[in-house]
């Protein structure tokens, strides 16, 4: 089948997966649970000019307006807007068992900063 | 040996070192401290083949995390802890020393009298408000057999008393003040959760000498044959059940919260 031309990938900043494994990052000798979770990564551009869903600060509307007119000025950055908990079930340093809520460990959106 | 020491991969401390070689090990070393405040630990946990994960913290975590409901959850015995866990966001759990256990003496010693147990809490640490916690005891249900099973009534109940110990224990003499008591049927098996708040919140936040905790079974009928054996507070009490008494022994559990973030919400199955 033709390969499909013209159409021009959507490199817009939006959320990408990432699931963490503990076994990767060799902690899975101490969090007892989940065993990895999916953490979600911001990545793509902020172009001029933002459209409403990049959820983008007047700051940053303003930086990639003048990013526009001058290029010496940076693009403002792809970042999380929203994270979210997840809970983690580990062993501490001396060997109890430890239940506890970690804040901003998921991105839930992501946008221009 | 470095990467049990440190939560930083191998890999990761290689890349560190190629992009910024001089300074790699300062900036290692402010991310290490980054990540274990992260935690909150004080070094990288490294666990000991003896540790052992209460089933209690594992039902919680399912529950807690919405990997089971409730209902579905036939497994999770208990409810889940709305109260105890609104207002705390780390729960820690405790087994007692037991080689601080102090048996009564022999001149003492009835099966009735209360069992001291010492629970060390110094792991808690002290940015850590703690709201509530509670003692766990299992209880094993007694099988009648013959003629005792036609008697309802009192003789199938047991009293379990919960006590601090206020002073520093001598032979023969406990000084303590009762936390909470509950009448209980031996014809089921079942876990049973006592607030000792009032006891654990003195050693915490007002740092008074921790005495430990004392634990009364009382038989109301007192039949001989089921002294000792309904409430699961000793290791040598089943004697052919030695190896499910990590998972059944007494259990402390705290609810507190370290000022990070929002409470153990529940989160429901998706």
């Amino acid at each position: 089948s033709p390969k499909q031309r013209g159409r021009k990938r959507n490199r817009n900043c939006r959320r990408h997966a990432l699931y963490v494994d503990f076994s990767d990052v060799g902690w899975n000798d101490w969090i007892v649970a989940p065993p990895g979770y999916q953490a979600y990564y911001c990545h793509g551009d902020c172009p001029f000019p933002l459209a409403d869903h990049l959820n983008s600060t007047n700051h940053a509307i303003v930086q990639t307006l003048v990013n526009s007119l001058n290029s010496n000025i940076p693009k403002a950055c792809c970042v999380p807007t929203e994270l979210s908990a997840i809970s983690m079930l580990y062993l501490d340093e001396t060997d109890r068992v430890v239940l506890k809520n970690y804040q901003e460990m998921v991105v839930e959106g992501c946008g221009c900063r | 040996e470095s990467s049990h020491a440190s939560l930083i991969p191998e890999e990761g401390k290689k890349k560190a070192l190629g992009n910024h070689p001089g300074q790699s090990h300062e900036l290692l070393r402010d991310f290490e401290a980054t990540l274990l405040h992260m935690f909150g630990l004080q070094s990288r946990p490294r666990p000991s083949r003896s540790a052992v994960v209460p089933q209690y913290l594992v039902d919680l975590y399912r529950l807690q995390s919405g990997e089971v409901e409730e209902a579905e959850g036939h497994d999770v015995s208990f409810e889940y802890p709305e109260k105890s866990t609104s207002r705390a966001n780390t729960v820690r759990a405790f087994h007692h020393e037991e080689h601080m256990e102090q048996m009564p003496s022999d001149r003492t010693y009835s099966i009735e009298t209360p069992l001291r147990f010492f629970f060390n809490l110094s792991s808690i640490p002290e940015d850590e408000l703690l709201s509530t916690a509670e003692l766990r005891l299992y209880r094993q249900q007694i099988k009648e057999l013959g003629l005792e099973s036609q008697h309802v009534g009192n003789g199938d109940l047991h009293r379990i008393n919960v006590y601090e110990v206020l002073k520093p224990p001598r032979p023969g003499q406990l000084i303590t003040r009762l936390l909470d008591t509950r009448l209980v049927s031996h014809n089921t098996t079942s876990w049973e959760s006592f607030d000792v708040s009032p006891a654990v919140l003195r050693w915490t936040h007002e740092r008074l000498p921790n005495h430990g905790l004392a634990i009364e079974v009382l038989h109301l009928n007192r039949t001989p044959g089921h002294q000792g054996k309904h409430v699961r507070i000793s290791r040598s009490l089943q004697h052919n059940s030695e190896g499910d008494w990590d998972q059944l022994r007494p259990l402390l559990v705290t609810f507190g919260h370290d000022g990070k973030g929002h409470p153990l919400t529940r989160r429901t199955k998706r």
